[in-house]
Parts: C-alpha cells; structure tokens; sequence
C-alpha cells in the first residue's frame, strides 16, 4: 500500500449541515476539520444559522475548535433571544485550522423546522511579526527586524550586520571581503557605531592590473591608540594597510589618513581590536585610476595619434609616416601599427620607424641610360634624367626626360606626356667624314 | 669601286659586305635589324637564296682584319616586282634583309638616313658610293679586301638614258633604264662602281646627314667612258620599305 499524498489545502470553501437548506435530522454528529497553508489562518463566516436554541445549546449544536480549545458554541437563530447566534461578522481562527461539530438531540422541535448552517470560509494572511513574543524562552521571532509576507515572514538586519543561518538572529558584519569593483566604500562593523570588542575583519580591494588603487578615508577616523613622540602608536586596536612587496602600515589614532595612494590594484585592509578600550571605527571610499605608459616621444618623420597630454592603460595608439616615408618594424615594412598600453605600465609594442621609400632601380633604357639629378640611392623625390648613348643614338621626341621618384613608389615623369623614354638610332651622321683638300 | 680611295675607319659605318657561297656583295644598315640591298644579290636564277647561306658582315672597312663572325639573316624580302631571271631586268632591284639579332650602333656601325618622302635627285649632286667590289690598280682590275668609295655626281635620266641606248646598238641584251632607277657616273670614266659592289650604298648628303639615294644595281663595264653606273632609285621605295619592316 502506498500512502495518498495529503491533498493541497484549499484558500477557500463552504461548508453546510446535512441537508441544508432542508431541515436537519435528529441525532446527528457530524464534524468538518478545515484547514488552509501554512502562514494563514482560517475565517468563518455564518451566512445562515438556524439550530434549535436552547440555553447553552444543550441540545443541538455547533461546536467551533481550534486544537482541542473550543471557540464558540452556536445556537439559534439570528436576532433572536434564545441561544447563541454568530452573527454575520467572521470569526477567526488562531492557526490555519479550524474544526467544526455538528451534534443533535433525539427530537426536533415540531412547530419550528429547523434548517441547520451554512459557512464560508477563507485564509487569511497572518502577521506572524505583530505576534507576542512565545514564552518558551526562545526570543523574539526576529532578533532585529521581522518582514512579514503574505502567509510567512522574514527577518532581516540592522546595517552592520548579517542575518545568521538560523534565518531570525543577526550577528555583527565586517562587511568584508573582495571588492573588485573599480569604485566602493568600507567602513568598519557597526559604523558609525562603536563595534562590538575583539573584532578582526579583513577587507580586500583587488581590481584587474592596470588599475591602481586610492583609498579616501572620510568622515569619522578614530581607532584607539597611544600617541608617542614619533606618532601614534597602534598596539591593540589598528587597521593595517598591507600592499604587495610592501611593508604593511598599521593605522590608528583619531587624525584621519586622508587620502593614500597605493599605486597597487591589491590592497588588504585588516581592522583589528581587542577586548578593551574603545575604537569608534572608520570608512573609506576608495577609487582607481588606469596606470599610465611612458609618453611615445615625437616620431622622425611620421607622427603619433591621438596626440594625449598622458597615455593610460588601454589607451591604443597609431603611427603614420609622413608622405614619402614606409613604416619599418624589425627590419620589415608593415602596413600599419597600433599599439596598447598594457597593464605592467609598457606599451605592448616598441614603436616602429619611418624610412624613406625608395622607387627601386628606374628602368633601364636601352641604348641610353640614366643619371641622377638629384637625391640618391632612389629615394622617395630621387630626380633622374634619362639618356641615349649619343651620338649614335638620341631620345625620342628630342626633350629631356626626367622622372621623379613619387610617395607611391612610382617613378613618374615631370611631363605627363611622356609614357617611357626610348632611343632612336642616328642616321646617317659618321663620326668621321672623308675630306679631300688636293685641288 | 673604280677610281676611288680606301675608306677610313668610321666614315661609311652603314657599308655591309654580303657574303654568299663565296659571291661578294654590298648592302647598308637602315635599322637595328634591317639592311638593305639590291634584290639581285639575293636572288639567283630567279630564285631568292635561302637566308642560311647568307653571311653578314659590318663595322669593318678590311676584311682582313677585322671579319669577325658574321650575322646572321633571319629573313629575306625581294621586291614582289623584281623579276629578272634572263639577268636583263634591274627594274624593282631592291631587297631587304632582316637579322636574327638587333645591333647596337657605334662609330664603325650606324644607320644610314631613309630618304624622305618625295626626295629630289638633282643633277651633278655629288654622292658616294663605296663596296668591297672590283678595284683598278695599275689598269689591271681586281678584287680588293679593303672597303673603297668614290665620289660621283647624279647624271640626268635623259644623259644615261642616250648612252644607255648607244650602246644597245652594238651589244646585246642591255638592260633598260626605267625610272625606278638613276644614274651616277662621270662622262669621261675611270670612276664608278664595279661588281662587288651591287646592293652597297650610293649616299647624298643633305642637312649633314647621308641618306640612302640609290643601290649600286648595274652597269656596262665599269668606268669605261660614256657609261654610267646605274643605281636603283631608293626613294621610290619608301613605302614598301616601311610596310616590309613594320609587318616583320
């Protein structure tokens, strides 16, 4: 056999004596036992009450219960003076159950019919943070702060503390932790209370590299502490400020440190006190600020955007060359070149170089040559004038072809007109004419 | 050449000396790749000579010192009107050869000029005509290794053409003179070109500059009195020059 699972308790519902609205039957002991969930509890309503009246309804009855503890006795009828009617007002249960008995006598009044009850019921919301607190001993519901919801509640807690797994006590909060947010606020349990003794918390700010950390303390700073000449001295209540590859600072006294620049993206903060004297605590904002990149310089013959005042982390910045000038990286040509600002305060690549370019040899002119004009080596602006070996041969045309090496690395004539130079032969022109001077 | 002088280095660079199955003849350098010539020079029997058997030689002026490897012809274009199988019609006697490889010019060899359209051929002009060709030493005729020129004036169609026609009367098969030809020559001989010297150049000088005027073509004896050496008359050709080296 398997047992049926309970069924879900309604929110609502009716109920009515056997028979109703026909008169009830003599002898009868019926018995409903209501319930709704849990959190609520039940109101009944009488919408109609017609039970044979007697004093204390003795002999026919509605008994209403609530675990054993009788809540009313119903008799009667409405308005009249003889036993004792609900009324029409709901009647509440403590809980979300609520039983009802039905008990009749042997006989039945002849001249009067009596029809029996009808009821509705409902759930009702109950307001466990408005009850008394139990007198078991166990405290209040909530230790702080009760919330109560529709068919339940919850506690909650004062600012500076946390609610204990028990879900209803609360316990004093560091409020620490890992903050990696690149902006936050601390501040010590309890503040600006006092917090209780021997605390020892531990708050640390870590944000990705690159960022560095600015603590601000503000408003009230005072950890107990005894003054010395070289300052205070911090030996049983102290928020040490601990930075990696540094020595850690203890702080205390009542002067506020103000501002602290760790130039570190980790910062460990440990507030710590003794069972004795008195700290009323301190807060912090602290913020982050992108580590910066050494200033990329001025670039010979080329030039670097954006052009910033300073350079940051994820800062990205582009080189151009000027007109006439390739981008040089490692011995190679590269297109183009960005480059970022890391988190380690270096640019991620070591900026290029802008060489001249150069048009490479100009073609070579067959039966003529070429010298240059100016510039060198072909470099971008290099001038060449092209040459026929005369005087056997001459240019084309008969004009001077000078080519200039341009920024596309081309080398293009001064004259548009000119496609390539070529050398026609000389005709007709020995460079030795025969002479006859004997007359 | 009759009657001439040895030419010095450099003073005729576009003098080629034809060689072909041991027949010399003569030719001028017009291009880089093209020389020409007279069309008897490469046609025998009325049949053109296949260009393996013709050898080139330029930038020399003796042949034996400085004959050098010859060049080679790559093709042969005879004037399409040149025919002369019975060796009595010079009519249309002009041929080009083209050369395997080009030639870069210097002072031993250089193009001679193309005349223009419509050049001019006056009386008594005097040109040069120069080839490795029969030469006079002491009345006896020989072959000479060493280039010769020789200065002689245009004569007038009508002058050559009488002594052209005398002397038909007393010889047998003499060519005719038409007017693709002209002729060179002095009335009273010892000058003239000889054989050997056919296909070689006949130049005018104008402006400073040689020009290709005529191609030693025929003759009746050489440097007889009262003839002439006849000479094909270049001009006349322009047009078919320039379409034969622009369509090869």
């Amino acid at each position: 056999c398997r047992r049926l699972p309970d069924p879900e308790p309604l929110m609502h519902g009716a109920v009515q004596s056997p028979q109703y609205p026909q008169p009830y039957s003599p002898n009868l002991q019926e018995q409903w036992d209501l319930s709704v969930p849990e959190g609520y509890q039940i109101q009944i309503t009488f919408t109609h009450l017609d039970i044979e009246a007697s004093t204390g309804c003795y002999y026919d009855a509605l008994t209403l219960l609530y675990d054993a503890k009788i809540l009313g006795k119903f008799c009667g009828q409405e308005n009249s003076a003889d036993g004792h009617h609900p009324g029409s007002q709901p009647i509440p249960s403590p809980g979300n159950r609520l039983t009802l008995i039905f008990q009749t006598d042997d006989n039945n009044p002849e001249r009067h019919q009596n029809v029996g009850f009808s009821a509705q019921y409902q759930a009702t919301d109950v307001d466990e943070c408005s009850a008394p607190e139990p007198r078991d001993g166990s405290g209040p519901l909530c230790s702080q702060i009760c919330l109560n919801t529709v068919g339940s509640y919850l506690c909650a807690c004062h600012h500076g503390y946390e609610l204990r797994p028990d879900q209803r006590s609360c316990v004093l909060s560091c409020g620490g932790g890992i903050f990696d947010e690149l902006e936050g606020h601390l501040f010590s349990p309890g503040y600006p209370s006092p917090p209780p003794y021997a605390v020892s918390c531990q708050y640390i700010i870590s944000v990705e590299p690159g960022f560095t950390v600015t603590l601000n303390f503000t408003d009230i700073f005072h950890i107990e502490s005894t003054d010395t000449v070289q300052g205070p001295n911090c030996p049983h209540h102290w928020l040490q400020m601990t930075i990696p590859d540094r020595e850690p600072i203890k702080l205390c006294g009542g002067k506020s440190p103000g501002q602290i620049v760790t130039n570190s993206n980790t910062v460990r903060l440990d507030y710590h006190t003794d069972d004795e004297g008195l700290s009323q605590g301190w807060s912090l904002d602290y913020s982050t600020h992108r580590v910066k990149c050494p200033f990329p310089g001025n670039m010979a013959n080329g030039r670097v955007t954006p052009i910033l005042t300073e350079y940051f982390y994820r800062d990205y910045i582009f080189v151009r060359c000027d007109q006439g000038y390739k981008l040089m990286m490692d011995g190679q040509e590269i297109e183009a070149f960005s480059t970022m600002c890391q988190s380690d305060e270096k640019w991620h690549l070591t900026l290029p170089k802008c060489h001249i370019i150069d048009c490479r040899e100009p073609e070579p002119l067959l039966n003529g040559g070429v010298t240059f004009l100016s510039g060198f080596q072909n470099q971008y602006r290099s001038v060449v004038q092209y040459h026929c070996n005369e005087p056997f041969y001459t240019l084309l045309g008969g004009i001077n072809v000078v080519f200039t090496c341009e920024a596309d690395r081309k080398w293009r004539p001064n004259n548009d007109i000119i496609v390539s130079p070529t050398c026609i032969p000389v005709c007709g022109q020995p460079t030795k004419l025969i002479y006859a001077y004997q007359r | 050449i009759i009657g001439g002088s040895e030419t010095p280095d450099y003073a005729i660079p576009w003098q080629v000396l034809l060689s072909r199955n041991g027949q010399r003849g003569g030719g001028m350098v017009i291009g880089d790749r093209w020389i020409m010539t007279a069309a008897h020079v490469v046609v025998v029997m009325g049949n053109p000579v296949s260009k393996e058997t013709i050898r080139i030689y330029m930038g020399l002026t003796d042949v034996n010192i400085r004959l050098g490897s010859p060049v080679l012809a790559s093709s042969v274009h005879v004037h399409p009107e040149y025919n002369n199988s019975n060796s009595v019609n010079f009519n249309h006697d002009i041929a080009l050869i083209k050369m395997q490889d080009s030639v870069t010019f210097s002072s031993s060899i250089m193009p001679i000029c193309l005349p223009a359209a419509g050049a001019t051929y006056i009386n008594g002009m005097m040109g040069l005509v120069s080839g490795f060709g029969i030469t006079e030493i002491d009345d006896r005729r020989i072959l000479t290794n060493k280039m010769n020129y020789v200065h002689l004036p245009v004569v007038t169609q009508e002058t050559c053409s009488n002594s052209i026609t005398l002397l038909k009367r007393t010889r047998n098969g003499v060519p005719s003179l038409t007017e693709n030809m002209f002729c060179a020559g002095v009335p009273e001989g010892g000058k003239d070109s000889c054989q050997g010297d056919s296909g070689g150049p006949y130049s005018l000088r104008e402006d400073g500059r040689f020009w290709a005027a005529g191609i030693v073509s025929w003759g009746i004896d050489c440097g007889k009195q009262g003839t002439y050496g006849v000479y094909t008359r270049v001009a006349n050709y322009i047009d078919w020059i320039n379409k034969t080296m622009q369509e090869n």
